[in-house]
């Protein structure tokens, strides 16, 4: 397996999107491209990356093969990589190490790492084709201020969504608050716009934690999806620009 | 008050 990103900036901001949430993860290598599943520890959340192999400068993997890491260890050899040097990774059919090479735009510094790789027994989820009752589209700055906001207030957040607006809601020991987006109606910057596509009105509670953490992937897309149905997991989408790939997160909802 | 879920109640494990 060996593959090229011209950015290394784009793995780096994924690492930081998911190493709070899981501890060791397997990244799956295939013709497609690269993906990772991972649960966190209390089985709550689930993270879920595809970068498809078109979105590589070079994708080259003959058979599919699982390197098992432990993303602290990454992220110390991705501390090494500056944010414009690209990045190559190779694995052989051992698995039992991976090579990483940073080079620098100018290609007049080279860093080359070695990674041990672990093995690591991950229940994958199959996750059914959902059509959802509601379909919110907001700047991810907006989502990350919302939590980071409510999230000093209380444990849980009420995300109840009508045609008009979107309403998060917190009940806390000091008091309670809430934020409202209403759909844009002047659409001055397409990163700024706030959409709803609603089936039906949905109302559903959920852990400010979890959704604290997701907010972490708020550097990899300007905007975010959230997707809700009633009794059934939220998901949240940052994608990675156009037929490059995406980082979804999904959080179980609390149930009364 | 509300209970937490977990995923495996949601999801089916491959």
């Amino acid at each position: 397996f060996e593959a090229r990103l011209t950015q290394a900036s784009l793995i780096k901001k994924i690492l930081e999107a998911i190493k709070d949430l899981v501890t060791d993860a397997n990244f799956d290598c295939s013709p497609e491209g690269l993906s990772l599943q991972a649960m966190d520890s209390s089985h709550v959340s689930l993270v879920s990356m595809v970068l498809h192999a078109q979105g590589f400068e070079m994708f080259r993997c003959q058979r599919a093969v699982s390197l098992g890491i432990n993303l602290a260890s990454l992220t110390k050899i991705l501390k090494c990589a500056g944010n414009d040097d690209s990045i190559t990774l190779r694995a052989d059919e051992k698995g039992d190490k991976a090579e990483f090479v940073f080079e620098s735009q100018s290609q007049d510094r080279l860093s080359e790492f070695e990674l041990k790789l672990m093995d690591i027994d991950s229940e994958h989820l199959g996750i059914p084709d959902t059509k959802y009752s509601a379909i919110v589209e907001m700047p991810s700055s907006e989502y990350r201020r919302i939590c980071s906001d409510l999230g000093v207030m209380g444990d849980t957040v009420r995300i109840s969504v009508s045609k008009e607006s979107v309403k998060f809601q917190v009940d806390g020991d000091i008091g309670k608050g809430s934020v409202c987006l209403h759909p844009s109606s002047v659409v001055d910057k397409p990163t700024e716009v706030v959409k709803i596509s609603l089936e039906e009105p949905v109302d559903m509670i959920f852990s400010i934690r979890y959704l604290n953490y997701f907010a972490k992937a708020a550097p990899l897309s300007d905007t975010v999806t959230l997707s809700l149905s009633k009794d059934f997991p939220l998901q949240i989408e940052f994608k990675f620009g156009e037929q490059m790939g995406y980082l979804r997160y999904y959080l179980a909802p609390k149930i009364d | 008050a509300s209970s937490q879920g977990r995923l495996e109640n949601f999801f089916s494990i491959k």
